[in-house]
């Protein structure tokens, strides 16, 4: 809480230099990890010739900070907020947690092969249903 | 010129990902052939839609899928349903509690030289692209039978015959596979279990010589061409084509994605 009010400090007093409190600010205002959208679309990989079902699916992403304290984030871990700890103190050597999927699942497809046959199948870990900091 | 990827700009609206260079494009596309088992777009030969085993697979993955809305799919959870058929259909397809893929094979006889004059009696099915590492948990040879147009009213006993190499290379020998009693006023899919016959092939594909259907009348002891008790045969309707349904379980091995 002391290292934000700092930051937002010095990042008011220096509003003269843009480029420095872009940085500055960007750097504030980034958002904690969550879990973020992306559609894969097969019709517009032009891959509707083989795939029959479905048109596309929500893989989605993880993404943003994992900042203190890390309660704002989703499903941090444990080993995270030791992590975090770690970071704090020696910033310069030690990563910070990651923001990935804590949860996935899977999607079924229903395609052709070169045979003509039919394939149903399934395919784990297609879709981050929950992101975290690991 | 749209890329197939859509991500979220961060304002809760979805864009199109359009900066992306055309070789980053096709890199991602390979990476999800990749993921999905694949070397390589499948160019499937004039694919209808409409035939037996697609019709069937696609019934199959809407009733898995409920409404059928192909675009709001959700699946199990993974650690909640470690096989992922498990959840409907069961008392219809028992087989479908211990499989992760599902396929269907269209009937490639007229590939065969030594079937080709056979095509009503002959079956041939191509397991060349199912991996040795799937297990065989079930298969069945689908045979659509209209009414029996004789009138007459009798039993038919339809047996299929896995085709052997025999002793010289001429030779062929027929194995039995399953057997079946039909009434002749009967009409709709006939199931029968090729589940042996579909486990060889996937063990060893150079055994699969195909399979041979032999109908006999139960009340005279004649034996019967398959169009006279009326099972549609390859000039008959599409959509009632035979076909071959086979039910697999991965291996947990084939999970493990290779370092490339």
């Amino acid at each position: 809480s002391a290292r934000r009010q700092m930051d937002t400090r010095t990042a008011v007093s220096h509003r003269d230099d843009s480029h420095w409190t872009w940085r500055r600010t960007r750097r504030y205002v980034r958002p904690v990890c969550r879990r973020k959208t992306m559609y894969v679309d097969f019709e517009d990989l032009g891959w509707q010739s083989w795939i029959i079902a479905p048109e596309g699916y929500s893989a989605f992403y993880c993404d943003g900070d994992c900042i203190f304290p890390l309660g704002l984030n989703m499903n941090a871990t444990n080993h995270a907020i030791v992590q975090l700890l770690l970071h704090t103190v020696k910033s310069q050597t030690m990563p910070k947690p990651c923001c990935s999927p804590t949860k996935l699942s899977a999607i079924s497809v229903l395609y052709f092969d070169d045979n003509s046959n039919v394939i149903l199948k399934k395919y784990r870990s297609m879709k981050v249903k929950a992101c975290g900091c690991h | 010129d749209s890329t197939g990827f859509y991500t979220d700009n961060g304002l809760e609206q979805s864009v199109m990902v359009s900066r992306i260079p055309h070789r980053v494009k096709k890199e991602f596309q390979q990476e999800i052939l990749t993921l999905m088992g694949l070397h390589h777009k499948p160019k499937p030969r004039a694919p209808g839609k409409e035939t037996s085993a697609p019709r069937f697979m696609i019934d199959l993955y809407n009733k898995l899928h409920g409404s059928g809305a192909s675009g709001s799919i959700e699946d199990d959870d993974e650690d909640e349903h470690p096989h992922f058929f498990s959840r409907t259909l069961e008392n219809e397809m028992p087989k479908l509690n211990s499989s992760d893929v599902i396929m269907s094979f269209v009937n490639h006889v007229h590939k065969i030289h030594f079937l080709r004059h056979e095509r009503d009696r002959t079956f041939f099915f191509d397991f060349g692209e199912v991996s040795p590492q799937e297990t065989v948990t079930g298969a069945e040879l689908r045979l659509y039978k209209a009414k029996d147009r004789r009138g007459r009213h009798t039993t038919y006993h339809i047996e299929v015959f896995t085709i052997q190499q025999g002793v010289d290379e001429q030779d062929k020998i027929l194995v039995p596979e399953t057997n079946h009693l039909v009434s002749s006023d009967f009409e709709g899919w006939i199931l029968m279990n090729v589940t042996n016959a579909a486990d060889s092939w996937t063990i060893m594909p150079a055994s699969n010589m195909g399979l041979y259907l032999k109908i006999t009348d139960m009340s005279t002891g004649q034996e019967l061409r398959p169009n006279h008790i009326g099972i549609v045969g390859h000039r008959g309707d599409p959509d009632k084509q035979a076909f071959l349904v086979c039910f697999f379980k991965m291996s947990q091995q084939l999970h493990v994605r290779r370092t490339r």
